[in-house]
C-alpha cells in the first residue's frame, strides 16, 4: 500500500520577516 | 542593536511551494502579488503589513550574508537583519528580489530583482503591540 503524499502548504505571513520593531521607551 | 546570526532559507521559497491566504486561498510563492500580502493583512486579527525601506545593505559576518538595514513603518524603526545572500523579500508593486537574484533563481527556481536601498519591503507587525 502506497499512502498519499500530502503536499505542504505554508501560511502567508511565513514569507515575511517578522521586524516588528522593539519598543525601547 | 547587533544583528543575529543569518536566517537560513527556508523550504517555502522553492518555486511551486503552496502558499494559504488567510482567506484561505491557495497560491503558488511565485504567483503571489502585492495584493496578497495586503488583503490577508487585512483579514487577519493579529498581524498587520507595514512597509520596509532598505536604507543599507551590507557584508555580513560571512561571505554569504549580508546585512541589510531597514527603516520600518511610520516611526522609522530601524531595524537590522542578517541574512543569505539569496534570501527573497517581496518588494511592494516588483515582487520578490534579493541581494543575489541569480543565486535565488539557480537554488530556489523563483525569479527575482535585484534588492537595492531604497526598495519598500513588506513586513509584518503585530497588532496592538505595546
Amino acid at each position: 500500500n502506497v499512502e498519499p503524499r500530502s503536499v505542504p502548504v505554508f501560511p502567508w505571513h511565513s514569507l515575511v520577516p517578522f521586524l516588528a520593531p522593539t519598543q525601547s521607551d | 542593536s547587533p544583528p543575529s546570526s543569518p536566517v537560513a532559507l527556508p523550504p517555502f521559497f522553492m518555486r511551486g511551494s503552496i502558499i494559504q491566504l488567510a482567506d484561505g486561498e491557495l497560491k503558488r510563492v511565485e504567483d503571489l502579488k502585492t495584493e496578497d500580502f495586503i488583503q490577508s493583512a487585512e483579514i487577519s486579527s493579529e498581524l498587520k503589513i507595514d512597509s520596509s525601506t532598505v536604507e543599507r545593505i551590507d557584508n555580513g559576518q560571512s561571505p554569504n550574508a549580508v546585512v541589510i538595514q531597514f527603516s520600518v513603518g511610520e516611526l522609522k524603526a530601524q531595524v537590522c537583519v542578517e541574512v543569505l545572500l539569496e534570501y527573497p523579500f517581496f518588494v511592494f508593486g516588483q515582487g520578490w528580489s534579493s541581494c543575489c537574484p541569480d543565486r535565488t533563481t539557480q537554488l530556489f527556481e523563483l525569479s527575482c530583482a535585484k534588492l537595492c536601498v531604497g526598495d519598500v519591503c513588506v513586513s509584518l507587525t503585530l497588532r496592538g503591540l505595546r
